[in-house]
């Protein structure tokens, strides 16, 4: 087939099987569907330019061009399927792969995404990694995009001007529907255009920014493969709050799992 | 004497963007490390000391420090092993359990002695080198509360044993 999907009685996830890519996501509860690409880009950080000498580095997210360029434009894909677990495995380049998970019950896929170590022979200053997803939403230019509704806003850099922190979740919407991802830590994000959503996974950089720290990040040991986890939901916008919270929660206040070996332990119930 | 304090602080120390998002010098970082685990020793003896009050057995207790490799030596060696999951929300919550293990089947029993539905699935992400597995189980946890579940290696009959079990069923 040239289509392959992973579904349980709430969700479905469609894939095309020629590029291992996620094509669509169901919301078979409430009869949605949104047509999505998805994948991970890198830009090319910046070592200092006619405009301005500040290099990206640890402090500064400074891009030297604003069109990133993906770090594969297929997947290798695996698929498992059992009565627990529906997985689709892809794999983009020989350090970035994502799985893409959906657990009986659960109303939101999970998307583990595993990046670096990153090799360095990219141009420029090192590439700054992130996971994109595109959908058809219509809207004004994306979340906060180049404009205060205050004060005129010059803005000189056009993709780290539109960065924001995003601490728990992050979400478009075309009023209708809503896509909310909810993230396992703090990461960098933005809406840069209509229906886009993309949030900073990785960076590695030969350049200092000259903001005091006086090396760059080429992070060599354990810490230069990094591995999270992003919950992505679609539902109606009216319903996306109380969900996007319930799941912001079980992150955050995940169940802990601890072992004991051999028989019951005589633990006190009081 | 156990000790969380020095914990307590190294993880207040840890809250600056520094550590947070790897904005440090290295020897800043290396610095980190040392907090850490200088906090981490007495607090292990304070657990040590909270477990036993509990089970009103003194013992060694041991610690995994591989938990975030997805590296577990006692769900990949034990026959036998019990699972604790402790749920800090304050409603009900089901959570799918995925434990490192060796091939094999495993039995999944609930705290009231039921088995669960498990499955074992090999992860294609070591396909071509040492084989990884995964056990499954989706547990329930009530609110502000835990539930234990007992997991049980089932014992893989060698082939010449399957064989002449299938030979004396089939004549039968």
């Amino acid at each position: 087939s040239h289509v392959l999907s992973i579904e349980n009685e709430y969700i479905r996830a469609t894939f095309n099987s020629d590029t291992g890519l996620l094509m669509m996501i169901e919301n078979m509860e409430q009869t949605l569907s949104l047509p999505v690409k998805q994948g991970f880009f890198w830009y090319s950080a910046n070592i200092g330019d006619e405009e301005s000498s500040q290099a990206s580095g640890a402090y500064i997210f400074r891009p030297k061009h604003s069109k990133p360029m993906p770090v594969s434009r297929w997947a290798e894909i695996h698929l498992v399927k059992t009565a627990l677990v529906q997985e689709v495995h892809q794999n983009f380049s020989s350090w970035c792969s994502q799985v893409i998970r959906l657990y009986p019950g659960q109303r939101h896929l999970e998307l583990e995404w595993m990046v670096g170590p990153i090799p360095m022979q990219y141009w420029g200053a090192g590439p700054v990694v992130f996971r994109r997803l595109t959908t058809r939403f219509r809207g004004e230019g994306g979340h906060q995009h180049d404009y205060r509704p205050t004060w005129k806003l010059n803005q000189t850099e056009p993709v780290a001007g539109n960065y924001y922190p995003v601490n728990t979740r992050i979400y478009i919407s075309d009023g209708h529907m809503q896509l909310t991802v909810v993230t396992d830590r703090s990461q960098g994000g933005s809406s840069l255009k209509d229906g886009s959503l993309e949030l900073m996974v990785h960076r590695r950089l030969l350049a200092d920014d000259g903001r005091g720290v006086e090396e760059a990040l080429i992070e060599s040991g354990a810490a230069s493969t990094v591995r999270g986890r992003h919950f992505v939901l679609l539902s109606s916008v009216s319903d996306a709050a109380a969900r996007h919270r319930l799941l912001a929660e079980e992150v955050v206040l995940a169940p802990q799992v601890v072992l004991a070996q051999g028989g019951s332990p005589y633990y006190s119930w009081a | 004497s156990g000790d969380s304090a020095p914990l307590n602080e190294a993880m207040a120390v840890l809250q600056h963007h520094d550590a947070v998002t790897g904005t440090a010098r290295q020897n800043v970082v290396d610095d980190y490390a040392r907090q850490l685990a200088a906090g981490w020793g007495p607090c292990e003896v304070l657990v040590s000391n909270a477990l036993a009050q509990l089970s009103y057995n003194k013992q060694n207790f041991s610690f995994c420090r591989e938990l975030n490799i997805s590296i577990c030596p006692v769900s990949q060696k034990s026959e036998n092993f019990q699972v604790t999951i402790y749920n800090p929300l304050g409603r009900k919550v089901k959570h799918m359990v995925r434990l490192p293990v060796s091939e094999g089947i495993f039995f999944v029993k609930d705290p009231h002695g039921k088995t669960v539905p498990s499955n074992v699935v090999m992860l294609p992400s070591s396909y071509g080198k040492t084989s990884r597995w995964d056990l499954l189980f989706s547990a329930s946890v009530p609110a502000l509360g835990f539930s234990m579940y007992s997991v049980a290696k089932v014992t893989v009959r060698t082939p010449q044993a399957s064989s002449l079990s299938g030979k004396s069923r089939k004549s039968r």
